[in-house]
């Protein structure tokens, strides 16, 4: 049986799949946290792109993965490009 | 593929590399070779047209190229080594749209032998095709992945895959279409670098390719490549020449004896793909582009003893071989490894062709081409019948020569 991802990886994962649009940004003016099946949904969307198989969960091959060099841009483009752009305007 | 949801509404777009990589071994001329490469290879497929502007130019380009550390002013700060490599801004008003930023303290390479950094070319490539608006891909195949892939090969031989020309498609169109259009299997590696000639080299002569008068061509894997004395030159799928001036024969093809300095036909063998080359009485078998075993007699095909051939043709409505001699023909069974029966027959069974053809080859359309001189007739796909218009001039459509004013009438058949 695989390995539960530790709380450091968990806390990559969400950083690395919010960064490039598979998990919306956190909201600045809340303390949000991610549900299970919000995570569980993202990684599978990002282990399909990334040819893995759907496992929904953070295990070797998908932090492997997301530890691999890579262009800055998200993959799913839409709310994480959005908020970029405002900050982009802002500034 | 992924639209962003943006296109450049121009066709011709400037570039410029205002900052270099600061502890690369790559030279600024490198650099800047290899951005005209990864941009040209968007560009063919669309008609596109790129254009380096120089540092004093009045405006600033299209697309502004940058190597740069950590946070530079935007919305993607690098994370040296590894990590993040690169990013491209998509097309718009703006004007950091389609500017390109390369992470400064990765250490770019080109052509690494040891496999050691990361390729310049490779990365750029997928950095413009989001400088014209691709988002990513999740297509195996495709140079818009979003993850680092490795180097992907020669900048003057690379195509994109199809999954990305069809996004860029989407977005600027085709380019006028050749009947080349769709390679079949993957193009044969590039050669190695040449060795320099001793000093004493004599150096030989390169023939003028719009002079047609060829030894051999042959599709090669959805190329056609263009045999004359010891050179070929190498025609893409794309329509475009992979390099005007002819590459040399044994620089190529690894095995073929010194000896040989002409190839008179040449054809890609089915089902399996070899690729054979004949000179004199004798032919040459290649696992793409080294030799496999020695050379074999004609006789070998079903052709008498002694016997050359002018051309050799695999004809995709049937699945065999052709070898001509003049005004005849012999037919080889592939998948029953012999010759067929009541051969050598008339070559007047293909109408309207002319005899001792300098070569016969098929397009990546099926349509059947007879070459001699600077002339060739086609024959449409599955047809033994030459189109009535036939023979029409090599140099234009197949050659990047210019079509001459007064064009001299071909011999007919």
């Amino acid at each position: 049986r695989a390995r539960e991802p530790s709380a450091q990886d968990v806390s990559l994962g969400v950083d690395w799949l919010t960064r490039y649009g598979y998990l919306p940004p956190p909201h600045p003016a809340q303390a949000q946290l991610q549900s299970p099946a919000k995570l569980r949904d993202a990684i599978k969307v990002m282990q399909r792109f990334a040819g893995l198989p759907e496992t929904g969960v953070l295990d070797s091959a998908t932090m492997a993965t997301m530890q691999k060099p890579r262009c800055s841009l998200p993959d799913v483009l839409g709310v994480a490009e959005l908020v970029r752009r405002r900050r982009r305007r802002r500034r | 593929y992924a639209l962003s949801g943006s296109m450049w509404r121009k066709r011709t777009l400037t570039w410029r590399v205002r900052s270099f990589p600061q502890s690369s071994a790559l030279t600024q001329e490198t650099v800047r070779t290899l951005m005209h490469h990864a941009l040209t290879t968007w560009g063919v497929e669309s008609g596109l047209k790129f254009q380096e502007l120089v540092s004093q130019a009045p405006t600033e380009p299209d697309i502004l190229i940058d190597f740069v550390r950590a946070y530079h002013q935007d919305s993607y700060p690098f994370d040296g080594q590894g990590g993040t490599l690169a990013h491209a801004f998509f097309p718009g008003e703006h004007p950091i749209s389609g500017d390109t930023h390369f992470d400064d303290e990765e250490t770019w390479t080109y052509r690494s032998k040891d496999g050691e950094g990361i390729d310049l070319f490779a990365v750029a490539v997928h950095e413009f095709g989001h400088a014209l608006g691709l988002g990513h891909s999740s297509a195996p195949n495709s140079i818009m992945r979003p993850f680092y892939q490795g180097p992907v090969g020669d900048p003057h031989e690379y195509r994109l895959s199809q999954d990305d020309r069809e996004g860029l498609q989407q977005l600027y169109g085709k380019v006028p279409q050749t009947p080349y259009d769709k390679p079949t299997r993957k193009p044969l590696a590039p050669p190695p670098p040449p060795p320099a000639l001793p000093p004493d080299s004599p150096s030989l002569p390169i023939p003028d390719r719009c002079d047609g008068d060829f030894d051999a061509i042959a599709n090669i894997r959805g190329e056609i490549f263009f045999f004359k004395g010891p050179w070929f030159w190498r025609l893409q799928p794309s329509g475009h020449l992979v390099s005007p001036r002819p590459a040399r024969l044994h620089r190529f093809w690894e095995g073929l004896p010194a000896a040989v300095d002409v190839v008179q036909a040449a054809y890609a063998r089915h089902p399996d793909g070899r690729i054979l080359l004949f000179s004199g009485p004798r032919f040459w078998v290649f696992r793409d582009r080294q030799l496999e075993g020695a050379p074999r007699p004609l006789t070998a095909l079903g052709l008498p003893a002694g016997e050359e051939v002018d051309a050799v043709f695999s004809w995709p409505l049937n699945g065999k071989t052709y070898l001509i001699r003049g005004r005849r023909y012999w037919r080889y069974d592939e998948a029953a490894a012999r010759a067929d029966p009541g051969y050598p027959r008339d070559l007047s069974l293909w109408e309207g062709a002319p005899h001792a053809p300098d070569d016969v080859t098929v397009s990546n359309t099926g349509d059947t081409y007879f070459f001699k001189g600077a002339h060739y007739w086609r024959f449409p796909k599955g047809s033994v019948k030459a189109e009535p218009d036939s023979p029409q001039p090599m140099g234009p459509k197949w050659l990047d020569c210019p079509a001459a004013s007064a064009d001299p009438r071909a011999p007919r058949p």
